[in-house]
């Protein structure tokens, strides 16, 4: 463990929290992707089954089952509870358009050709472009609540901060993980447009406006 | 090559 993946984690809990705070306490899920909420679902339900085969250590199980059980909480309370707020006109992004070539670069690009490995590399895949659907929503609705663009900004900030771990790890344990650094970098490109926006705009206090 | 069950990362 390092600096920058603890605080990577932190970063990635933070993110998580603030969506439920959000969620519950406006009770609207307005101007979030439940798409996005999906794949996120589905990136930890993949990658955490290892939950049951082997232990890392209790930081890392107690991680995992609070990121499996809150992204089934936000799925549960955008579909279900506040399934009203929902705004599925404008929750539109074709995931399928994400599912399938994720799931065949698994198959064809992992470290090893097992089940569970597979499985971890389809979770990686995954997560790197699981934020289109909100990106994509975002910019449909042309704008994003501040604390939405908080969320963005704590989920888009883990994944830089991984970066700064592998790169630490491979110059302290020469240990780097290929499919976790290019899915990781590609992840974080995706965000630099949003990051941008909010650096110039929502830490001024200004709405965060897309142009449409 | 990495040591796959060694995904230590969340």
């Amino acid at each position: 463990m390092n600096v920058f993946r603890l605080a990577g984690d932190m970063s990635h809990l933070l993110a998580i929290i603030i969506l439920l705070l959000k969620i519950w306490k406006t009770r609207s899920c307005a101007g979030i992707s439940g798409r996005s909420q999906l794949l996120f679902a589905l990136t930890y339900t993949a990658r955490y089954l290892d939950l049951v085969t082997n232990w890392v250590s209790l930081y890392n199980t107690v991680m995992k089952v609070f990121f499996i059980a809150t992204s089934y909480a936000t799925i549960y309370l955008m579909y279900l509870k506040f399934k009203a707020t929902y705004d599925s006109n404008h929750d539109t992004f074709r995931v399928e358009f994400l599912l399938l070539p994720v799931t065949i670069l698994a198959l064809v690009l992992n470290h090893e050709f097992s089940f569970m490995e597979i499985l971890w590399t389809f979770s990686i895949y995954l997560e790197a472009v699981a934020i289109l659907p909100q990106l994509f929503m975002v910019s449909k609705t042309g704008e994003a609540e501040s604390i939405t663009s908080h969320y963005l900004f704590a989920l888009g900030s883990y994944r830089l901060l991984y970066i700064f771990n592998w790169i630490w790890r491979y110059y302290t344990e020469e240990y780097y993980d290929l499919i976790a650094i290019i899915a990781g970098v590609v992840q974080t490109v995706l965000y630099c447009d949003f990051f941008y926006l909010y650096f110039t705009k929502v830490l001024k206090g200004k709405k965060l406006q897309l142009p449409a | 090559g990495l040591d796959t069950d060694e995904h230590d990362e969340l």
